[in-house]
Formats: C-alpha cells, sequence, structure tokens
C-alpha cells in the first residue's frame, strides 16, 4: 500500500510566471528590443493519477504508477514546458551589424508531466 | 553561467556577447517588422515563423549590414559633382548553415536642407554605376581592368531624398566563399535638370563658385546590404494542434 499525499490545485504541474529582464543578465547594451520578456516556467506536482488536464505522456502515467507503488526507487514524473513559442529579438552583432531574429521556443506556454 | 550564456550566444549565430562601438540607428523597417512579428506572436501560434513577407522570401534572421568601406573621392574631388565609394560588406557574420534568400543593396541620399544651395534641391538626375570589384590590384596599377560593371542606371532625385535598391543575391552568394569578397564600387554623377533657375546660375559659370565641402555639400548618402537568411536548424514548421 502507498500512501498519497494530498495535492492541492496550487501546487500540481502548470505554468509559473517569470517575466526575464536582459538587463538582469547584463545583457541591455546589445539587445535593442525587447527590453524584457514573460518567458514562465513549468512547477509543480505530476501526481498520481494523472489527471488529463496535466497533459501526461504514457510514460508519465506508467511512471506515476510504479511511484505509487515504490516511492523510493522511482520519482515522480517531471513538469516540463510542452508548448513554447517564439520571441523576436532584436540586435547589435559583434560587427554592430542590426540584426531582426526570430527566436523559437522561448516562451512557456504550456506544461505537462 | 558561463557555459549556458556561451550555448545560447551560440545558438544566436555569437561567439562572444557583443559590445557595440556606436548604437547605430535601428532601421525604420526592422522596428516595423519587430512590432508587428512581436504583435503576432501574442495573437496567434499559426503563422509561418520562416517567412520574411515584407521580402517574399524565407528566412528567420534579417540583417542590416554596415557598409566598412570608404570614400575614395568626395563631391569635393577634382570631378566635380561626382563621387567614388569603396563599398565592402562583410558576409562572414553569416553561419555557414545559413542559406541566403536574399541581400538587397539600399542607397538611400539625403540632402542637407541648411548648407545646400536652394536651386540645388530642385530636380536632380544621378547617374550610379555599380562596379564589382574581381581582384586586389596593386597600389598605382589600373582599378578599372579588375572590376566589372553591374549596374549602370540614372535615378531621379526628390527634393529632398531619394533611394536605390538592388538585388545582389547572386553576388552576396558568391561573397560567403572565402577569399571571394574584393567588394563593390560606387560611383556617382550629378546631373542638375535645367530649370530657369539653375540655367542662369550656369550661363553665370557659378557652378564652379559653389564652395563646395564644409561649408555646403551635395547629397549625402548611406548604403546598407539588407541580408535575409533562413537557419533551418531554428525553423521547425508549427504543427495545428
Amino acid at each position: 500500500s502507498a500512501v498519497y499525499l494530498p495535492v492541492t490545485p496550487s501546487n500540481v504541474c502548470k505554468p509559473r510566471r517569470l517575466y526575464i529582464e536582459f538587463k538582469d543578465v547584463g545583457w541591455q547594451d546589445w539587445i535593442i528590443a525587447p527590453q524584457g520578456y514573460l518567458a514562465n516556467y513549468c512547477h509543480g506536482e505530476c501526481p498520481f493519477p494523472l489527471s488529463e488536464s496535466l497533459n501526461g505522456t504514457n510514460h508519465a502515467i506508467l511512471q506515476t504508477l510504479v511511484h505509487s507503488l515504490d516511492p523510493h526507487g522511482t520519482p515522480q514524473p517531471c513538469c516540463v514546458p510542452i508548448r513554447l513559442s517564439p520571441v523576436s529579438m532584436l540586435y547589435y552583432d559583434n560587427n554592430d551589424n542590426v540584426v531582426l531574429r526570430h527566436y523559437q521556443d522561448m516562451v512557456v506556454d504550456e506544461c505537462g508531466c | 553561467l558561463k557555459t549556458q550564456e556561451r550555448l545560447f550566444l551560440n545558438s544566436l549565430g555569437l561567439s562572444a556577447r557583443p559590445k557595440p562601438s556606436t548604437h547605430r540607428r535601428v532601421p525604420s523597417v526592422l522596428w516595423r517588422m519587430f512590432k508587428r512579428t512581436s504583435t503576432r506572436e501574442n495573437d496567434t501560434h499559426e503563422r509561418d515563423p520562416c517567412m520574411v513577407s515584407e521580402y517574399g522570401v524565407r528566412g528567420n534572421i534579417v540583417r542590416f549590414v554596415q557598409d566598412q568601406g570608404r570614400l575614395v573621392s568626395g563631391w569635393s574631388g577634382s570631378c566635380h559633382g561626382c563621387v567614388e565609394k569603396y563599398m565592402f560588406f562583410n558576409m562572414s557574420v553569416l553561419q555557414p548553415v545559413e542559406q541566403l534568400s536574399l541581400a538587397q543593396l539600399e542607397i538611400k541620399f539625403q540632402w542637407d536642407m541648411f548648407r545646400t544651395p536652394r536651386f540645388l534641391l530642385g530636380p536632380q538626375a544621378l547617374s550610379v554605376s555599380l562596379y564589382k570589384v574581381l581582384r586586389a590590384t596593386l597600389r598605382g596599377a589600373s582599378h578599372e581592368a579588375h572590376r566589372r560593371l553591374v549596374l549602370s542606371q540614372s535615378v531621379q532625385l526628390e527634393p529632398e531624398a531619394g533611394s536605390l535598391t538592388l538585388d545582389l543575391t547572386a553576388l552576396a552568394q558568391n561573397w560567403r566563399k572565402p577569399g571571394h569578397n574584393y567588394g563593390l564600387v560606387l560611383e556617382l554623377q550629378l546631373h542638375p535638370v535645367h530649370t530657369q533657375a539653375t540655367d542662369i546660375f550656369m550661363s553665370q559659370n557659378l557652378v564652379n563658385a559653389i564652395p563646395l565641402g564644409p561649408t555646403v555639400t551635395l547629397p549625402e548618402f548611406h548604403a546598407s546590404l539588407v541580408v535575409v537568411s533562413l537557419n533551418p536548424l531554428q525553423c521547425r514548421s508549427r504543427q495545428r494542434r
């Protein structure tokens, strides 16, 4: 038998708000725009049983099952980004050229287990 | 932290954190494109991120490559009303993986309204000749034999400004090969369109009396190469969910 700790809705796997300001990492001199962007991140538990809202893979469903049987031997699945969206960046390169570049996988839109 | 930063910069095609010497003005077209793409990113996820609609070509990187050339002879040189400029665009800024989609030369002419005689601000015709430099020449040798005419065109300058665009994609593609980029030579010759004012000015042989140089200038011009390229590794097609 396994002991199930209650998981409140606030700590299940979901996107959390994270605003990245380029000034904080010292990149404000060469990145023209944007000054920052809402990148978000995934955090939270993937509890047994995985509900549909947690977008679990088949692998995650089985891992939670095994975890529920042997909590010490197998960890819970991880909460990871499953849908990301792009950001456009305007910056100076090493030759002082102005560059507009389209970057994929910069913003977390959706998380899953 | 340094490793993480290096990995991210490498994915941007940068070897190190850039340290811009001068903060160049961002071309208005780039601002427009940036604002449009940023708005669209918020609106929808269904657009093609690998298409630059402004230029109608595939790509996910747009660069305004700076001209690193120099003026050979200015407006006030021995040839009155003409100018010769050597232009060099460093194409090594493109990563080998990038596919070049477009290289468009843009030359913008701008009159200095405060230092140019008013009669010269009227309609002007400008002969533009652009040469590809084929190989390096030694000092004192004839440069003409080592260059090939790419464009010869007359441009009607508007009263205050004018511009010229030219597709140099094939040429720029060749410049990416090591040892193939010897740059371009631009020759400009100004022909004032005859008006009553200019005719009087010319008939009185006053044109040579224009104190060209520090006090009066002919049109200033600025050249840049718009380069659109596609990094296929950073361009996955977005699947409809």
